[in-house]
């Protein structure tokens, strides 16, 4: 699901973009 | 940014592709539609990442803003948009499938129907059909016409058509699509096309640059890329608020625009008039659907009225009254520091202003780069 996936992408998006 | 590695590149990558297409085969709904929850969710974490780093901006004591401002935004935007284009790497499944057969669907930045708004108005056009009807006519042949423009430029040429409003329409998409990029500092006949040298100010702009400021001015309804998606959220969410004129007493942080513009006087005409300054709407009226969240001031369009009603309006006014305005001045005339840092400061700032779209005809972006090169 969505939900799922997003679940996978979030920590990957943080690293990147949070300071 | 942090490099990503190959694996979690890998893993994320077949993660979206599984996503899609088994989300297209469950729905039978048209492909194009699948990728769209991913974008939108990407947008909305942008959002709320460009408000945070706004929010952080906030100084317990007011009198230190204008010099603590541009210290604090700086490193803060370069942080974000170097993580843009990571992300824009990472996501680049979601960029080919869900993005680009947007953008052949005509909802990208510059949309064939801007074009074709111009192409029926044009007196050199005449048509024994109604404006609509030839519009209609011709939206029918768009999806051909439009191929891959960003990875090519402009591909129209390899188009083998028979019907000549094509030609003409095509050639008319290339001519309006060089105009903009051009206003985003792309030279066509430059012959240093390469990346900028060294310097705090580049004279020259590549295509790619040109065309992802392009996108980053747009209205948020557009499909563009993710990179370019994550700066026009930094423009909405972050820039924009601190352009913005201050409604009576200044409280930081917190300002709303009214787009009804009813019973508000002064203040929304200066709100709207910077607005006008703010998003590359004017090249782009060609009434695409805007989301209604957090557009914010690029939903000023079609106040027409405003441009020439509140020219004096802020002439009376004693000072820049916007946060980021009043930095500037305070950077230009004010700072200590030497000449040399000063104008890296200012070159950073309006480099910064050109990647999150805002455009060259706004008054901050001019007076930045007139001391920069000046």
């Amino acid at each position: 699901s969505f939900q799922t996936l997003w679940a996978y992408i979030l920590p990957a998006l943080d690293k990147i973009m949070l300071p | 940014a942090p490099a990503i590695d190959m694996q979690l590149y890998a893993g994320i990558h077949s993660a979206c592709y599984n996503y899609i297409t088994t989300q297209s085969t469950d729905t039978h709904k048209p492909d194009a539609n699948s990728g769209s929850d991913i974008y939108n969710q990407l947008d909305k974490y942008f959002s709320e990442l460009a408000r945070s780093i706004l929010s952080g901006l906030d100084t317990p004591d007011n009198s230190a803003e204008e010099t603590e401002l541009l210290a604090r935004l700086l490193p803060a935007f370069q942080r974000f948009s170097s993580g843009a284009q990571t992300v824009n790497r990472l996501l680049n499944y979601v960029n080919r499938h869900y993005v680009r057969r947007a953008i052949d669907e005509d909802k990208g930045w510059l949309g064939m129907h801007d074009v074709m708004a111009d192409f029926v108005r044009s007196p050199s056009a005449p048509s024994p059909l109604s404006i609509e009807e030839e519009k209609a006519a011709r939206m029918a042949s768009i999806a051909k016409l439009l191929g891959s423009p960003r990875s090519t430029g402009i591909n129209l040429t390899t188009v083998t058509d028979d019907s000549p409003s094509r030609e003409t329409l095509a050639q008319k998409y290339r001519e309006r699509k060089v105009a903009v990029l051009a206003t985003w500092g792309y030279d066509p006949n430059a012959s240093d096309s390469g990346s900028s040298s060294g310097t705090a100010f580049r004279s020259t702009t590549t295509l790619a640059e040109a065309e992802a400021a392009a996108e980053a001015a747009s209205e948020s309804g557009r499909v563009i890329l993710i990179g370019s998606l994550a700066h026009r959220r930094f423009r909405f969410d972050c820039v924009e608020p601190l352009l913005a004129i201050p409604k009576g007493v200044k409280k930081k942080g917190k300002k709303k625009k009214k787009n009804g513009g009813q019973g508000q006087g002064t203040e929304v005409a200066e709100d709207e008039k910077l607005a006008e300054g703010l998003a590359g709407v004017s090249l782009q009226a060609g009434g695409a659907s805007s989301q209604a969240a957090g557009s914010s001031s690029s939903q000023a369009g079609g106040s027409s009225s405003q441009i020439g009603g509140s020219s004096t309006q802020q002439q009376d006014l004693p000072g820049p009254k916007g946060r980021l305005a009043r930095a500037v001045k305070h950077l230009l005339e004010v700072d200590e520091r030497p000449e040399t840092e000063r104008i890296r400061i200012a070159g950073e700032l309006a480099d910064m202003l050109r990647k999150v779209g805002v455009k060259i005809d706004h008054p901050l972006r001019k007076k930045l780069e007139s001391f920069v090169v000046g």
